[in-house]
């Protein structure tokens, strides 16, 4: 229905500001409706300024900002909706040092709530695992897993 | 609604039985290792137990292959099966039913038995009426199973009661676990997210809406 | 031309198993003619098979043993015909320590004939490089150049 | 033909002048630092230098995107430029030329100054043709260099001569540095070859034979 589509969107975007500026350490990130008038049809647009850069087409962003931004906005739908449990994937790939360490500190916080079931190959983001599962191919072709911590 | 266990076999690289378990209250649950070992086989296990249907987000050219097809050593399986168990205090014996984790391990030891048969002289309907009879989850337990045969048939289960993919799907409706879901971020999918259309990121608001 | 074509092919043919195999450590990966009898106007499909793992459809591979595999065919393509130089941006991303070590001793021996420009996150891939530039952003916005290492 | 040196000024985030030099004999360069910080940029310079058209290869949404547009603290810059020099023994004083690296300073501090802008009081063509006569390269150097000034117009010089955008693109034909090239990866490229289809991969072949 159209009002809990306004309802969400506000919602969400002021979720979307605040993880904005914990994952970036600054900067500012908001949506923005490309039609306002037509709220049904209407698409979203981002606009993205990372901390002290100017407001720019968000394609001319890095890949790392890129995969920042859209993990906040992610994060952002989730805190107003949270769902029993949220699978990803290897999203700190493209992550350097100083964001994963923030990412990583960010899904620890929200992890008080729900469980969130992080794949990665980065020491930072198993150190704030409460359990780790290691999947190993021993044998070839044939997945085992292996409870590495479990607290 | 918490997660609290994953179990499967055959499905994919895990033709062994496979289950991880999540403590109470929430947390991080990281899953680790080399190249190809399989986790993101995890991750298609529990976005195709919820219902995902698209042969593509399960990176197969055909539903078939998210059955394990066998290494050198081993034969390929006729039988993939994926478990969710989630708890939720609001669930009663009622709504849902109950199942034991003693009927539940058989489900499984049903599946592991050569290429997913039935072994010993029940016949197939028998047996199978036998352990929905005991397949009782606990109070305030979901359990949502998806098995697929080789032949191309599928079964669905809640709390052991079978049942339509339209009724895992409905469970989950507005938890942000359905087909694209904001819950589940395969991957690769972070980089598409600012490329895609503004249309694109409508329906993922329209989801959580 | 076709018989052009056809050289080409079957040469970086060869060198993709060669590549493929010193890249996954074993296993093995070729280029298959859609459409052999047409060589005009034939694709290219790759039979791709890991390890000790079974030949499958190279969609179901993981996100590292589909990088690798692409990583191998460019190698292999850059053997062929070497350009003056080769740029590789974050080509190491998805890969395991395992991979990567492989991977950067593969462009180690290949980079006695030519120039390659890495830009990396990945401390082993930094390990192989005879010069490294630093790119730094002190000022907001503005990028600066420095060089960390030159032989 | 091998590669010598890449200089930069006015290019993205680049209003700085930037030096990359190479060093005899081949070798891995590493470029590193944090995301945001430039590295891509740089990818994207030696693309666009050998004559990339496509904007959106380029991240942009117009050719105008790669001029530095300012920070808070800083003016939009008027002119983009990039030049790659390389070095090839075949080359001959009479094929295409020589430059001094004095008179490559020169080029480079003409757009360093305020807005790209000439300072000083000679007119705009006497400035130029005095600066191309003495842009003369030493014999087996070639120097590519790109430029694209904020009015839109463009300017392509090889070997300090002004030239034509094919010039450059002819001069690199074969050595797999054209568009659509195998020599240079952007990121995250490396994912969408194996997922391209049979005929993209034929022309990947194509460009090499
Ligand atoms: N039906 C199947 N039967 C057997 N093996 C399969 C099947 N489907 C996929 N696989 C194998 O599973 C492997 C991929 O596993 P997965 O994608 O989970 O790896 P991963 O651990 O996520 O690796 P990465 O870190 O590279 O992303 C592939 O080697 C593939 O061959
Ligand atoms: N024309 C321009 N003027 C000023 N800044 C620009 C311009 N074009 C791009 N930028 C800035 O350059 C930055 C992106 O740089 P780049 O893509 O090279 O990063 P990177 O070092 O590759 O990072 P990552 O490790 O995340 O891939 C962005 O912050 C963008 O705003
Ligand atoms: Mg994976
Ligand atoms: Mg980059």
């Amino acid at each position: 229905s159209r009002q809990q589509f306004q309802e969400a969107f506000e919602c969400i975007n002021e979720y979307f500001r605040e993880t904005f500026k914990q994952l970036f350490g600054g900067g500012s990130g908001s949506m923005e409706l490309t039609d306002a008038t037509d709220l049904q049809q209407s698409g979203i647009d981002l606009q993205v300024q990372p901390p002290g850069k100017k407001l720019q087409n968000v394609l001319l962003l890095s890949g790392g900002e890129k995969a920042l931004t859209a993990i906040a906005l992610l994060l952002a739908i989730f805190r107003y909706q949270p769902s029993p449990f949220c699978v990803l994937d290897e999203v700190d790939a493209p992550l350097d040092e100083a964001n994963v360490d923030r990412f990583s500190r960010m899904i620890a916080t929200l992890s008080g709530e729900t469980h969130f079931i992080v794949i990665t190959h980065n020491k930072k983001t198993m150190e704030i695992a409460r359990a780790m599962y290691g999947v190993t191919m021993q044998e070839a072709g044939v997945s085992k897993l292996v409870s590495v911590r479990f607290e | 609604l918490r997660l609290s266990r994953i179990q499967m076999i055959g499905f994919k690289s895990f033709c062994e039985k496979a289950e991880i378990m999540f403590a109470e209250g929430a947390g991080v649950t990281a899953i680790v290792g080399p190249n190809g070992c399989g986790k993101s086989n995890i991750a298609d296990a529990i976005a195709w137990v919820l219902g995902e249907q698209s042969v593509k987000s399960l990176r197969g050219s055909s539903m078939e292959d998210v059955i394990f097809n066998g290494t050198r050593e081993r034969q390929p399986m006729g039988l993939a099966q994926v478990s969710l168990t989630l708890v939720d205090p609001e669930f009663t014996r009622e709504s849902v039913g109950e199942v034991s984790p003693v009927e539940q391990e058989e489900m499984f030891e049903e599946a592991a038995s050569p290429a997913g048969q039935l072994s010993g002289s029940e016949s197939e309907p028998a047996a199978v009426a036998r352990r929905r009879k005991r397949f009782e989850p606990k109070p305030g337990e979901v359990v949502v199973t998806r098995k697929l045969y080789r032949s191309g048939e599928s079964e669905y289960y809640l709390n052991g009661r079978l049942c339509r993919l339209r009724d895992i799907q409905e469970l989950f409706l507005g938890t942000g676990l359905g087909p694209n879901s904001y819950a589940i971020i395969e991957q690769g999918r972070v980089g598409q997210i600012l490329s895609s259309k503004p249309m694109d990121r409508r329906m993922l608001i329209e989801e959580a809406a």
